[in-house]
């Protein structure tokens, strides 16, 4: 690959265009209006012109997210895109956010702009929450039905952000965390 | 169909590219 000279004149395309969202809690507005739209790219160079230039996820004040979905997915559950499927639901431990919420926030990120599911197709996005009692990241997907290609992309991840074997991560449909009144997950799907 | 898919090692490559 060494030898094979860069033509820096041609930007790489991606497979999907991507919009970068950013989340901060304003009381005085509504939710929807705190999500805000910052970039979309649709080639690598102008992926890493954005990443380049924001802070990273372990900078951002609690309570605020960042959020990548693919070009019309808007980052919330009542998306046409969202509203029959459901995430991967990564919990972080307060000290990860140091050692690992930036590693894989990235990776994951590289999975997404990358194709890197064999059912990238179902993918809509991910959502890194910065919290105090500690972050998460979802990965979404657009069907919960499809349970061959929700565990693919479980699989995937876990493999990809070497998640260790004994820690488990599961899938909560979108519908569920909407009814649910307590703090308790209802996990779907597990790996 | 095709799918353009890219390696972590190829997009990281490009990180600083100009």
């Amino acid at each position: 690959n060494e030898n094979i000279s860069m033509d820096y004149s041609i930007k790489h395309p991606l497979q999907n265009c991507w919009t970068l969202w950013y989340y901060e809690n304003d009381r005085n507005q509504s939710w929807e209006k705190n999500q805000r739209e910052i970039a979309s790219f649709e080639t690598i160079e102008d992926f890493w012109s954005l990443y380049n230039h924001i802070k990273p996820a372990s900078d951002l004040k609690q309570g605020t997210d960042y959020s990548l979905f693919k070009k019309g997915i808007r980052p919330m559950w009542e998306d046409d895109a969202n509203k029959r499927g459901g995430r991967w639901l990564i919990s972080l431990e307060k000290k990860q956010r140091n050692n690992d919420l930036d590693r894989y926030w990235l990776d994951i990120i590289l999975c997404l702009i990358g194709e890197a599911f064999d059912n990238s197709e179902d993918i809509c996005g991910a959502v890194v929450n910065i919290r105090y009692k500690g972050d998460k990241i979802g990965v979404w997907t657009a069907d919960a039905t499809k349970g061959a290609a929700v565990m693919e992309i479980g699989k995937k991840l876990k493999d990809r952000l070497h998640i260790p074997p004994r820690v488990t991560i599961g899938y909560e449909i979108h519908k569920d965390t909407m009814d649910k009144t307590g703090s308790s997950s209802r996990y779907s799907y597990n790996v | 169909g095709t799918k353009i898919v890219y390696e972590r090692n190829f997009l990281l490559n490009l990180r600083n590219s100009p």
